[in-house]
């Protein structure tokens, strides 16, 4: 059916949703964070 | 996924009216569907037999134009016009909305240059009326204007009619999207596997810990 | 049937303001039901004020032990934390509301009141207690709601709190403890004094058929804005605090240990010792519960950024 074809089309190419050096260097950095904060964490705990 | 919904019933008429219409019925009924300001689909339209039939007779410049607007853009009007019928004004501005449909599948980010090269258009005023009034209001596309940057952040982008070939890259994508998914489910699963693990094993310590304390408690 | 809550029997309700029978138990409202038009005006006004305290009323009645929220209206007032009885400056516009109310056939009174704990969650501090106990001197039934706006957001549920406040003087069962909540250090003394002159009801919502139907509309917005929004994004400033406060907990337990370690473990009593020890358990709890929330986060992030970013097109 074309119009389920376009459809799907439409959404196959909003594949990557985002795909950004900024979005990458951002998640990184959120990663980090959390990680950091889980460390901080343990410590904490012990 | 609005714009199918609005040009479903539009998509039917046409296929219904090409189901009667041969020759030069046939030529007016494709002129009609290029011009209309609501349909962004063409597919159905070619595959109507007597629409093919238009091949190798005096009108099959209509039926290359019927494929064009179903596949090809605006730089590839003007690289075969000579070929194909004059566009009338509707026509060309839907030409150049399918352009831009083709454009925002490609890149989510489209300078204003290559949209100006690409649409044929001389002023940034010109083209950023026909972004606002004639693809974000008629949602073919959805989007942010970045004056700024001189650009057009594509948010949506309505799909086109699949260009043959398209089919197997789309069934790829998809598997690899379904691939990625079960994979990042059977991590997911892995995951909380591991937690439960983990969790009954610092359960079972502590018990002991406590059943230690007790026996400590009671030889003191 | 699910709509038949919304009717209001003026006859009963006066009946039973005139038994009176919550004078008679201390306990004797144990539950909430909250219209979820209610609850979300709350907890949008709740938002609405920031890091500021905000208050309003809720209009209602009561069946049984039951108190029943239609309604709330936000008041003109804010920093309700920071001053006694602070709807005293909106009487004008509470009296003139609730008399509008009564004309258009809104037949139902203020049943209590509602304000908000910016990130330090749902309890009743002293100005809070007095508050309540004077409302439930002059115009039972009447119930105070807390509402903690950014918890609400990191949680992904709504974080909310109902109370009554116990007679003067009364002497409370022993209350097994609520659920555990973290209390930031400035907060700590207001807290630790009053939680035993009240006590927290059973929250449950419910909704009418309208509701139910509009909030389907509502459904894919809703669910788009929740799969495109993070706490790790939306909550920086509250977890900065969060860690801040920790800190400062950390600071204190050590000067205290370090205190008491001058003094000679030896003497100190056990239950002094064991009061230091649930201290730093606390803080450990407390910094345990901020990362796992940020691990939530994270994990939400990695899997969208897994489901939609690994693929190319």
């Amino acid at each position: 059916e074309h119009s389920l074809l376009r459809q799907i089309s439409s959404l196959v190419r909003r594949l990557p949703a985002i795909d950004s050096p900024k979005f990458q260097d951002d998640f990184l950095m959120e990663y980090n964070d959390t990680l950091l904060m889980t460390y901080l964490a343990t410590i904490t705990k012990c | 996924m609005e714009v199918e919904q609005k040009q479903g019933d539009l998509v039917q008429q046409f296929v219904l009216l090409a189901t009667s219409a041969r020759g030069r019925a046939a030529v007016e009924l494709i002129t009609h569907a290029t011009s209309h300001p609501q349909l962004f689909a063409f597919s159905e339209l070619l595959a109507s037999p007597h629409i093919a039939e238009l091949k190798g007779t005096e009108h099959s410049a209509s039926l290359d134009l019927l494929r064009l607007f179903a596949h090809g853009t605006w730089t590839d009007y003007k690289n075969n016009a000579q070929m194909l019928p004059r566009l009338d004004p509707p026509q060309e501005l839907k030409l150049k909305q399918l352009t831009v449909m083709t454009l925002a599948e490609t890149a989510k980010v489209l300078p204003y240059d290559l949209l100006m090269q690409q649409l044929d258009i001389s002023n940034v005023r010109e083209l950023e009326d026909l972004l606002i009034n004639d693809c974000m209001y008629s949602g073919i596309v959805r989007g942010k204007l970045d004056q700024r940057r001189r650009c057009f952040e594509v948010q949506f982008a309505a799909g086109r009619d699949l260009r043959p070939g398209q089919l197997d890259n789309m069934i790829a994508t998809l598997a690899n999207w379904l691939n990625s998914s079960d994979n990042l489910l059977l991590t997911i699963q892995e995951k909380i596997k591991w937690a439960d693990s983990m969790s009954e094993q610092v359960r079972r310590h502590k018990k002991e810990v406590e059943d230690k304390a007790e026996e400590m408690r009671k030889s003191i | 049937d699910s709509d038949a809550i919304f009717e209001y029997d003026e006859a009963a309700q006066s009946s039973i303001q005139q038994q009176k029978p919550w004078t008679r138990d201390p306990h004797y409202f144990k539950n909430v039901k909250i219209s979820a038009l209610a609850l979300l005006k709350m907890v949008v006004h709740a938002r609405s004020g920031g890091t500021i305290e905000v208050m309003g009323l809720m209009q209602g009645k009561t069946d049984g032990d039951t108190i029943i929220i239609m309604d709330a209206f936000a008041l003109p007032v804010e920093g309700t934390e920071t001053r006694v009885n602070a709807q005293a400056d909106a009487y004008e516009y509470m009296v003139q509301y609730s008399q509008t109310n009564k004309q258009v056939g809104r037949l139902e009174n203020v049943v209590g009141w509602y304000h908000s704990h910016p990130g330090y969650g749902c309890w009743l501090s002293g100005i809070d207690v007095s508050t309540q106990m004077l409302n439930q001197t002059y115009q039972e039934p009447f119930l105070a709601v807390v509402i903690d706006p950014t918890r609400t957001v990191s949680a992904g549920k709504v974080e909310i709190g109902a109370f009554r406040t116990y007679p003067q003087g009364y002497k409370p069962p022993d209350e097994p403890p609520s659920e555990y909540q973290t209390i930031p250090l400035n907060k700590i003394e207001d807290f630790g004094v009053h939680y035993k002159q009240y006590y927290s009801l059973d929250i449950t919502y419910f909704k009418s058929s309208l509701d139910s139907h509009l909030l389907d509309l509502l459904w894919n917005k809703y669910w788009v804005n929740t799969l495109s929004s993070s706490p790790l994004l939306g909550n920086r400033d509250y977890v900065a605090g969060q860690v801040a406060d920790l800190a400062e907990k950390l600071e204190q337990a050590e000067s205290q240990l370090a205190h008491s370690g001058r003094m000679g473990g030896f003497f100190m009593p056990v239950q002094k010792k064991k009061e230091e020890e649930s201290q730093l358990a606390k803080i450990s709890r407390d910094s345990s519960k901020i990362t796992v929330e940020q691990l939530h986060g994270l994990m939400s992030q990695v899997i969208k950024d897994t489901l939609f970013n690994s693929v190319m097109s």
